[in-house]
């Protein structure tokens, strides 16, 4: 039998328009979801593990396949109150989704039929950035949305006290730039999709702040804790002409 | 502009 409830129902919202359907790892230690984009140039990593659900139960390895588009709607319309229960038990072509809304005492059950997904399960090396900056998260979304408004792409450099994210198109170039407290071990600079970020930055809600990892040339990582766990975000980089 | 790579040619499949 496996039973979790989940008061952070946001973070569907943070992957929903990443990733169309996926499974849902589930274990005794936990719940753990791997995943590419629909477009195979980022990774989401989310690992929530036991002890942050109330109450939360697993007695054997379950692979749940769950539409993320159908998640987000039965979230969507629970509003922000709702407590989200996953359960599941000996037959693993169903789960049931069971939302709570605290104040009114109202429940909604749903009964889902697991989907079956062709995913392919990436191996992700231990990488040492050459920085690691932790900045508000509110203000990482401020920028990615802003500069999104006009331009697609951006410019990450980080020097010992800030970090600076720039960008240019048709209609000229912009720049955002944060003072930060983190130890480089060298200056940086890589681009990535404006647009990707801005998808990052829903997580917003989970965490008041974001942790960036970067690198030249590998993957960027931004990362949300959120209580007993976090969410990962590896993006490729744009190189080169 | 530069050129946007996938993941996977970071991250190979298990």
């Amino acid at each position: 039998l496996f039973h979790a409830r989940f008061e952070q129902a946001g973070l569907v919202d943070a992957i929903k328009d990443l990733i169309q359907d996926s499974d849902f790892h589930c274990r005794d230690s936990g719940i753990a979801l791997r995943n590419m984009d629909n477009s195979q140039v980022a990774v989401v990593v989310i690992l929530l593990e036991a002890g942050g659900f109330l109450p939360y139960h697993c007695d054997r390895r379950l692979n749940l396949g769950i539409s993320l588009t159908s998640l987000t709607k039965i979230v969507h319309y629970a509003g922000d109150e709702a407590t989200l229960a996953l359960k599941a038990n000996d037959n693993p072509d169903t789960f049931n989704l069971v939302l709570e809304c605290l104040q009114t005492g109202c429940i909604i059950k749903y009964d889902i039929k697991s989907r079956d997904i062709d995913q392919e399960h990436l191996e992700i090396p231990k990488t040492d950035y050459a920085a690691t900056i932790t900045i508000p998260s509110a203000e990482f979304q401020r920028i990615c949305r802003n500069l999104s408004q006009l331009l697609e792409s951006v410019a990450n450099e980080a020097s010992e006290e800030r970090i600076k994210f720039s960008s240019s198109g048709d209609i000229g170039s912009g720049s955002a730039t944060l003072r930060h407290n983190s130890d480089l071990t060298g200056p940086i600079a890589l681009t990535i999709s404006l647009k990707y970020l801005v998808n990052f930055s829903k997580a917003t809600a989970l965490s008041y702040s974001v942790t960036l990892s970067l690198s030249s040339e590998v993957p960027q990582l931004v990362e949300y804790k959120v209580e007993s766990g976090f969410a990962r975000f590896y993006f490729a980089p744009q190189i080169g002409e | 502009q530069g050129k946007q790579r996938m993941i996977s040619s970071f991250f190979a499949p298990k």
